[in-house]
Parts: structure tokens; sequence; C-alpha cells
């Protein structure tokens, strides 16, 4: 699955999602990615954020909303997204999942939960000043 | 980090960053960037996730789902469970820009995507036949059924409602859901 967030240089946000879902699925099963809210959420007055992993679980929660809710309350985009994934480890703490974060005025960030072999979520990354794009890393916590 | 514009995405999947950061870079709209960027994801078929001849479900076959928002007007256009079709991004787009619908599914929504003009395509590669193949071969595991029988971690379907105790110690469903197969 992609997952992805475009800001402009006027702070105007818009994201996506597409993705084949998950191998062996029973047919009629759709994940959390094309779902508002779950998959992605945008508010260009706040910023964006889009979700990968376990849709099943995931969708429950719709993180990538809450995450730009806690973003609207003043979280930075790394907290926000830490505090979308907390709210799934509540319930779920073997969860597979991640969640990446911008706000409109271009900071970033990204969280994930620590599960074996699931340890560091890596996302990419292409801004001003760069002349292609980066990998990034996060610790997943 | 303050600095605009910006793409970010989920996974390594550069060239899909890459495309979208085009668009913004030739004066495009964020819409624009997103819908290319994730469509050059299908098209290279990301990580096995993203496009056509991927995650084969039950019978074999290759459905997309995607989404795009804008976060000014709160427009959204969504399809999911699309047969045929290899721009999931693309009808995703049209369902916006076309509909005052948000969200379409299924057989309908590929023929909503055919009357707007996408090929109609087959979805299957000789990659997701050879991963449903040996899915059958290993007894359809792992599988997403529970509380059903014939025993689903044994055996393949097709599976009937269990009448008896719910068994509590099934597997959690997040174990089947990994860096290699994820939504």
């Amino acid at each position: 699955t992609i997952g992805m967030i475009a800001i402009d240089k006027a702070g105007n946000v818009a994201v996506g999602t597409s993705t084949n879902g998950a191998t062996h699925k029973i047919p009629g099963r759709v994940g959390d990615s094309p779902i508002p809210g779950a998959g992605a959420y945008a508010d260009s007055v706040v910023g964006g954020a889009a979700a990968t992993g376990d849709g099943d679980i995931m969708m429950r929660f719709l993180p990538s909303y809450q995450a730009v809710e806690y973003m609207r309350m003043g979280s930075d985009p790394t907290a926000a997204c830490q505090k979308a994934i907390g709210r799934i480890q509540k319930y779920f703490p073997n969860f597979f999942g991640a969640v990446i974060c911008a706000n409109s005025t271009g900071s970033y960030g990204a969280a994930c939960n620590k599960i074996p072999g699931f340890k560091e979520f890596h996302f990419t990354v292409f801004r001003m000043g760069l002349s292609k794009p980066i990998d990034e890393v996060v610790i997943c916590i | 980090k303050a600095e605009l514009p910006l793409v970010i995405n989920t996974w390594p999947f550069r060239n899909a960053t890459e495309a979208a950061w085009r668009v913004l870079e030739a004066g495009g709209s964020v819409l624009d960037a997103v819908e290319k960027g994730c469509a050059q994801c299908e098209i290279d078929q990301c990580d096995g996730s993203v496009g056509y001849g991927g995650s084969p479900d039950e019978n074999g076959e290759t459905t997309l789902d995607a989404m795009i928002m804008n976060g000014n007007t709160m427009e959204i256009g969504a399809v999911a469970q699309l047969r045929r079709i290899k721009n999931a991004i693309g009808v995703a787009r049209a369902v916006m820009e076309h509909t005052k619908h948000t969200f379409l599914v299924g057989e309908s929504a590929s023929l909503f995507a055919e009357s707007m003009g996408f090929m109609r395509e087959d979805l299957t590669t000789n990659h997701s036949r050879s991963i449903h193949s040996k899915w059958l071969d290993q007894s359809c595991q792992p599988n997403y059924w529970k509380n059903v029988v014939p025993d689903a971690s044994k055996s393949c379907g097709p599976y009937h409602p269990f009448k008896g105790v719910k068994n509590e110690k099934q597997s959690p469903l997040q174990q089947k859901i990994n860096v290699h197969n994820h939504d």
C-alpha cells in the first residue's frame, strides 16, 4: 500500500492511497486504505496523515483523522502520529501499523508500533532543497 | 524542516515520491501530484502491495482500492474492490470529479470506470497465479476465517459457522499481516 501526502507552497494539502489489499483475503474484504480518516485524511488548515499496516485493525480507530485532529490541537506531526498509534496500542498491542503526518507549514513525522520483525518504519520524503527523494526511518514505539 | 512544497509517502517508494514532486515542480496541483504519485506506484506494482498482479484473494483475483482527498474542499473520491481496472487512483479521482458521491465499490465501480474511459484489463499475472496456487497447495494457509467448520487452520473451505463453543485461542489476525502483506 502507498499512502501519500502532498503540500504545495501555499499550504494546500491533498492525500491519496492505493493498494491491492491483503493476500488471501476473503473475497469482498476491504481494508482501511480507501476509507476517509482511516487510510488517509487531509485538512489544509492543519495538514495531512496517512496510515499503513493491518487495515482490519487500523480502520477501527481512524488513525489518519485522529492524527490530523491531534495536529489541530497543537501536536507536532511526530507527536500526533505517536498518539494515533498509541490509541490502537491500547487495544491491540501487537498490531502491525505505521502512520505518517505532515502539517501545512511543512513539518513532518511518522510513528509505528513495535512488534517482533517490525522495529523501524521507512518512509520517503521530497522537500524543498533536495534534488531527489530521501528515505527516512523512524524507530517504532 | 518547515520547507514547502513537500511530498511524503509510506514505505521506500521513491519513484512515486519523485513523480508527485515533478508535478508540483511543474506548477501542478497537490491533487494532481498525489494522483500521479500513487499511479506511478500502481504501474511499478510497488512492493507487490500496490497495483495489478499482487495480493490475490481466496479466488485468486486481484482487486484494487484507492482514495484521494482534497484538504481545501474536503472533497473525496474512493473506490474499493475495483476489478479489471489498473488505474485505481485515477478512478478514485474520477469519482470525486464526476459524481456527487464519495465511494464506489465492486463491479459497479468497474462499470463506472469503463464509462469514464478507463481501459478494461486483466489484473492477474503469472506471479499472482503462483501465489494463489501455492496457497491452495498449503491447504489454504494462512487465511482469515474463525469459528467455522471445517477447521480453517487446517483445511480449505467452503466453510460454515461453527455452532459449538468458540475457540478463543485462535491466532490473532494481525500475525498474518506484516511488511510483505499489508494495507
